[in-house]
């Protein structure tokens, strides 16, 4: 049987911070939690992304660590619903060159994360 | 049949720097070329890898981006052969974390690069 997002997914620890944490914490959060990627949510609602590749171009461009991390968040990220089948997953990232999704449930709430790794992971132990 | 490393791996255009370069120019080349990973060269010696993920470690934890990008990078990264099997390079890089191969011909000299995600490409074209 296909495997669910919600198989895949972790969801034991969510990396989140707020659009107005300056970016160099959100940084330190990242190395902390050695994530590639933190979730922004005001009052609980999903306003942003923010990966590694976010924050080396900010530092490429000058943007100073102070700042707030709304400067430099993809707003409005895609996200995928926990129920859905882990193939439509891979299609989301393939075609959007992107390698973290936010997991919702029915009210649009996170509850979990998915990278290209974890399915990665899975599609290695099946070989 | 198997696919090889060389079939599949970023050969046109190779990311590189010296290890005696600025942090900050390393995190420019990576914006630039739109790459996640930089390949250190000395006197076309492999010497290191610098990823996205080194770059955010060293702001988070006070790294001038003045300094020499030897004090951040990976020394003595793993590489692969250009002739292996993909299967191998995936193995490699489950068992050891990591999503990016600088690829070598038998003389150790750099001649690709291989990311997860060009794997993760061609296994979802078999999907
Ligand atoms: C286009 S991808 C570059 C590809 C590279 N493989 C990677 O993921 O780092 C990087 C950009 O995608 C954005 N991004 C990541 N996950 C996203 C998501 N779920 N929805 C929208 N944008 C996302 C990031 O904020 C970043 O600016
Ligand atoms: C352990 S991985 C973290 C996992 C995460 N999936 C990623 O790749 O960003 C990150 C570290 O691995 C190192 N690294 C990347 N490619 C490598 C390679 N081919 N050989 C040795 N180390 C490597 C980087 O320099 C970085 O410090």
């Amino acid at each position: 049987a296909q495997k669910l997002v919600k198989d895949i997914m972790r969801h034991d620890i969510l990396v989140t911070a707020s659009s107005d944490t300056k970016i160099l914490e959100v940084a330190k959060k990242m190395s902390n939690f050695n994530v590639g990627s933190v979730v922004i949510l005001d009052n609980e609602k999903i306003v942003g992304i923010v990966t590694e590749r976010d924050i080396v171009r900010a530092i490429s461009k000058g943007i100073g660590l102070d700042e707030k991390v709304s400067v430099i968040m993809t707003k409005n990220p895609i996200t995928i619903l926990y129920d859905e089948y882990i193939n439509k997953a891979s299609l989301i990232m393939n075609e959007n060159n992107i390698r973290h999704l936010p997991v919702v449930n029915k009210q649009g709430q996170l509850v979990g994360m998915l990278s290209m790794r974890d399915i990665a992971k899975i599609k290695y132990e099946w070989m």
